[in-house]
């Protein structure tokens, strides 16, 4: 079965990758 | 004699005047004053000392100043321009400046390479790139074989590593980036459009006009 999924879209879109929780109050 | 401490005292060691910073980043003086607001929050949530600590960017990131993470250490390795261990309010601004919807696109693209250069190489090398995928996947518990996460490292390097020599560098990332947009999706924080209403403060103790 061939893979599609790219490793680096994988990470961009992880929660945990993200800095948006800076802005949380 | 009197003691009389002003405002330009209370700043902190790094601390630098919003129309610099804003002349400098897509920020205007309010949105800075602004930051300023947020970065106070940040910068005293465990240690008031006005610089913003490993674990407080940890806390502020996970609400956990103990659970270590990859990302985090990296934005803070990367923020921490200086290198002296801690996160200064210019570096703050300068830094987030990138991931303001008006930046550069080729800003947001160098960034997110540095970010994923973990070992600061100058290249994305196959183990690294394996190392964020199980900090994902362990960041969200969600369980896949190695077999598997090695078949989509293995995918991303055919796709990406044009030169075939086993690591991804700069002129490889931008390639891959301009054909794959929304892989620097992560680089852009809407948020920070609407940074003044966010914490709007500022507003009565603003001191320059935009």
């Amino acid at each position: 079965k061939p893979v599609s999924m790219n490793a680096f879209e994988l990470i961009s879109r992880a929660q945990g990758f993200s800095l948006e929780n800076l802005f949380e109050k | 004699m009197g003691c009389v401490l002003t405002k330009k005292s209370r700043r902190p060691p790094g601390y630098e005047e919003p129309t610099v910073l804003a002349a400098e980043t897509p920020f205007t003086v309010s949105e800075v004053e602004a930051l300023y607001e947020l970065f106070k929050k940040l910068s005293s949530s465990i240690i008031d000392d006005g610089l913003i600590h490993k674990e407080e960017l940890q806390l502020a990131l996970f609400r956990n100043r103990n659970r270590r993470n990859l990302f985090a250490d990296r934005i803070f390795d990367l923020f921490d321009v200086k290198r002296n261990g801690v996160i200064e309010f210019g570096e703050f601004v300068r830094s987030l400046g990138i991931f303001h919807p008006n930046a550069p696109v080729e800003d947001k693209i160098a960034f997110a390479f540095r970010l994923y250069d973990l070992r600061q190489t100058g290249f994305i090398e196959w183990d690294e790139l394996k190392e964020m995928v199980l900090a994902l996947l362990h960041e969200s518990d969600l369980v896949l074989s190695d077999d598997f996460i090695e078949t989509i490292v293995n995918k991303t390097f055919s796709d990406a590593d044009t030169k075939g020599d086993g690591k991804i560098d700069l002129e490889e990332w931008k390639e891959f980036v301009s054909k794959n947009p929304s892989l620097i999706k992560n680089m852009t924080l809407p948020y920070l459009k609407d940074i003044t209403l966010a914490f709007p403060s500022f507003v009565i103790s603003t001191e320059v006009e935009d």
